[in-house]
């Protein structure tokens, strides 16, 4: 019997740690192993896998480090969309959302849809009302909103491009944007 | 981008992704995080995959499925299958990564771009995180 192990991503980016201050790098490094130990604790605890990513997940989304929930980047109309999926490997079975924006915790709301429905994939308001139906908590517009990431959309904006999830070098260097980031 | 994968003691794999997607997007823009087989698939016989960067890439290679069709397909390895994943996504100008662990327990965590914001720990050992250049 394999030994039960989880794995966790905070996203893709430009910026390296080469690029990030020390207190933001801290920051990074103690969120990533909480979540990672949240994740072994279920695990240890006989919980399955499905339970373990669910949770792992739901903490990212918490985090507004994260590009997930509090803490997701700005669309170019200034508002939030989240999308997101699980998958079960033992069943096949999976469940989705996308362009949600008054959901607390997406991947909750993608694993009821696993759960609960005989559909895969719901998308904007048909997920919210999934959402609300299954009474699910909703929140305000700007819950998942930080200046971290109005500022990163205001970047992008002037450069009139997008960009993958994390902009560290402007604050660490105090560049508006990272010249080598072919997204912004 | 954010997501998990994970192997149980049963036995079983499990793969989640949630995203707010990329800043300054087209409003009603998707990727690949809500759509099983791009950015998020999971399957008992091979792997589980969780995808980040760049999401139309990732649409167009079917990169989570990809991995699994490669190692039971092909009969490649876990770290086999991830790397011609992400050399394919490279072909198509993608950037980003993924995680991946399968059925046996092995751990792949390839890349192609900074930033890279990782974790992982087996049951009875430390948590491992990086941030890879």
């Amino acid at each position: 019997m394999s030994i039960p192990v989880i794995v966790i991503h905070g996203g893709a980016g430009a910026i390296a740690r080469s690029a990030m201050t020390p207190s933001k790098e801290q920051s990074f490094r103690q969120a990533l192993t909480e979540i990672v130990a949240t994740g072994q604790q279920i695990l240890a605890a006989g919980g399955s896998a499905m339970d373990a990513v669910t949770e792992a997940v739901r903490l990212l989304e918490e985090c507004p480090l994260f590009n997930a929930g509090h803490g997701a980047v700005f669309t170019h109309e200034q508002t939030h969309e989240l999308d997101a999926s699980v998958m079960d490997g033992q069943t096949l079975q999976a469940g989705a959302i996308s362009c949600v924006s008054r959901v607390r915790n997406p991947v909750l709301l993608a694993r009821a849809v696993m759960e609960h429905s005989e559909h895969v994939l719901f998308t904007g308001d048909g997920a919210e009302a999934f959402a609300r139906a299954h009474g699910f908590e909703m929140v305000a517009a700007d819950f998942f909103s930080t200046e971290d990431r109005l500022q990163q959309l205001h970047r992008a904006r002037q450069r009139g491009g997008m960009m993958l999830d994390h902009d560290g070098a402007a604050e660490a260097s105090g560049d508006p944007i990272d010249p080598d980031n072919k997204y912004g | 981008t954010v997501g998990a994968v994970a192997l149980d003691a049963q036995g079983n794999l499990a793969a989640a992704t949630s995203t707010g997607g990329l800043t300054n997007k087209q409003v009603g823009r998707v990727g690949d995080t809500p759509l099983i087989g791009a950015g998020c698939y999971a399957n008992n016989r091979t792997v589980a995959v969780s995808c980040t960067g760049t999401g139309e890439m990732f649409m167009r290679a079917v990169t989570a499925y990809d991995i699994s069709a490669r190692m039971e397909y092909a009969g490649m390895t876990l770290v086999e299958a991830c790397d011609a994943a992400v050399a394919r996504l490279a072909e198509l100008g993608g950037d980003g990564g993924l995680i991946a662990v399968d059925h046996l327990g092995n751990i792949a965590l390839p890349f192609n771009t900074g930033g890279m914001y990782r974790g992982y720990g087996h049951v009875g050992e430390l948590p491992q995180v990086d941030i890879y250049r």
